[in-house]
């Protein structure tokens, strides 16, 4: 038997509302050590990773080891069902067909099931490797949110180049161009609102507007986001999860033809 | 003009 439990749906809530726009449907992974999604977009340009642990849950049993296909559509639907202040227990059975989402409100008095039909999924499971990065840039994720919100109405792509001196985002489209500098905070005691870069080299490169639009809807679950850069390879974007874990999103950058 | 790249040119399949 599965069961997962959280006190606070609000958390399951965010990370729905996370991938939603990127995902139709995603693998869960479920082990002794928690809950695992890996899974790229329909164009296959990005990747999402998420890792909830265990020990981050209140309560977790799992006897063996599950893999569950599930619409995010309907687990979408089904979240939105829940209180912000329910707590959430996600149920299976060892071979299961359907999972179940149970809702019950802080003063116990009301308790809602919902159960869902699991799909059959052949995905395509990829090895990301353990990979260096040139710059990690660590920064408030409202203000990222705010960068790629702003930039993308004037490009399809941003460019974000980060020196030692801070990072630098532009846009370049048909009616004009925009640029947000960012310098590196001297005196990071603002700890959520600092920009921190560590650089071992400096680096350019191009993503689409349309993927880091998407990734920022998982600002409201982090104050902060990790920007992992190198020169040709993907792009990592990081939200931690409170203390149960975190979301990764890869996505690949765009190339001069 | 710039072309999106796929992320499976990165990581494998495993």
């Amino acid at each position: 038997m599965f069961e997962a439990r959280l006190i606070q749906s609000s958390i399951l809530k965010k990370v729905l509302d996370a991938v939603k726009d990127l995902l139709n449907e995603a693998t869960f992974e479920c082990s002794d050590s928690g809950i695992q999604v890996q899974a790229m977009d329909n164009a296959h340009v990005s990747l999402v990773a998420l890792n909830l642990r265990s020990d981050g849950f209140d309560k977790y049993r799992c006897d063996r080891n599950l893999s569950m296909g599930m619409s995010i559509a309907t687990m979408s639907k089904i979240l939105k069902c829940a209180g912000p202040e329910d707590t959430v227990t996600l149920r299976a059975a060892d071979n299961p067909d359907t999972v179940a989402f149970i809702f019950e409100s802080s003063n116990k008095e009301k308790l809602a099931e919902y159960e869902m039909k699991l799909i059959n999924m052949d995905q395509e499971h990829l090895g990301i490797p353990e990979t260096f990065y040139s710059c990690v840039v660590k920064m408030s994720s409202h203000e990222f949110a705010r960068i790629v919100r702003d930039l993308s109405q004037f490009g399809e792509n941003i460019t974000i180049a980060c020196t030692k001196e801070g990072v630098k985002f532009t846009a370049i489209g048909d009616s004009g161009s925009a640029n947000v500098k960012l310098a590196q905070t001297a005196d990071a005691s603002e700890e959520n609102d600092a920009v921190i870069i560590e650089m071992q080299e400096s680096v350019k490169l191009s993503f689409s507007c349309r993927y880091l639009t998407c990734f920022v809807k998982a600002t409201p679950l982090c104050s902060q986001v990790q920007l992992s850069i190198s020169n040709d390879v993907p792009l990592v974007c990081e939200y931690k999860i409170g203390d149960i874990g975190q979301i990764r999103y890869y996505l690949a950058p765009k190339i001069d033809d | 003009a710039k072309s999106q790249r796929n992320i499976m040119a990165y990581f494998k399949v495993r």
